[in-house]
């Protein structure tokens, strides 16, 4: 474990904490008469998250963590695994059967179809594995599948028109994990000995890419003191 | 497997 790795998983781990909190925060700002103007905003407005990148995480995590009950790593990555399988599951599970948090989604705006991005994903996993079997095939599925699994998000943060602060730190955090991890591979690739994983790198490497235009905006955000907006 | 070293990341 180098500290690339460690802050990356930090990273991740927070942004599920970001999104957990916003969700906590929809559903306690409902019973009250004279809501804070933090509840209003997040009651009068759609949250902004993407429920079909929601479960293309779970459907991620469930793929990948399939070695969860028959490899043991360690305590660190077993309790991790199953920290990133429940909330993402429970995110949705909010998203989908919450009566409240359900009501502050935006389903006309997320219309990004799983099928385009899983399908293809699938087929490539078929295609291009380290060994044909039913879990290396999975967890390489995962891969690639977590690399694109960010675009129904991204194409709904362009759509809304008020980005507020928690998607944004969401997404930004997400962002941060991937970049974590890509000096992660680069710092193991010179310590360790054999240690060269194309398949993970590429697929890592197009996540990364991915948020390169959000970054800028972001960070120029940022910078000019501006809330976050993204052209259209 | 083919890919041990890199399934100890999540």
């Amino acid at each position: 474990m180098n500290i690339f790795r460690l802050a990356g998983d930090m990273t991740h781990l927070m942004s599920v904490l970001v999104l957990l909190l916003k969700i906590h925060t929809i559903k306690s700002c409902a019973g009250k008469s004279y809501p804070c103007s933090l509840c209003f905003i997040l009651l009068e407005s759609s949250s902004g998250i993407s429920l079909k990148t929601q479960e293309l995480y779970a459907l991620v995590f469930a793929t990948r963590y399939l070695d969860i009950f028959t490899d043991f790593i360690s305590v660190y990555n077993t309790i991790m695994k199953l920290i990133f399988l429940g909330s993402s599951f429970s995110i949705v599970w909010y998203i989908r059967r919450h009566k409240i948090v359900r009501r502050s989604y935006d389903k006309d705006q997320d219309t990004f179809r799983h099928f385009f991005l899983v399908l293809p994903c699938l087929l490539l996993a078929l295609i291009i594995n380290e060994k044909f079997t039913f879990k290396e095939v999975l967890w390489t599925f995962s891969l690639y599948l977590e690399a694109v699994a960010i675009l129904p998000q991204l194409i709904l943060l362009q759509r809304t028109r008020n980005i507020d602060n928690l998607t944004g730190q969401y997404v930004f955090l997400l962002g941060a994990y991937r970049a974590l991890y890509i000096l992660n591979w680069i710092y193991r690739y010179f310590t360790e000995p054999h240690y060269v994983h194309w398949i993970t790198w590429i697929s890592g490497l197009v996540q990364t890419l991915l948020y390169a235009d959000f970054f800028y905006y972001y960070f120029s955000s940022l910078k000019n003191n501006v809330k976050l907006k993204l052209p259209a | 497997s083919a890919s041990a070293d890199v399934k100890d990341e999540l």
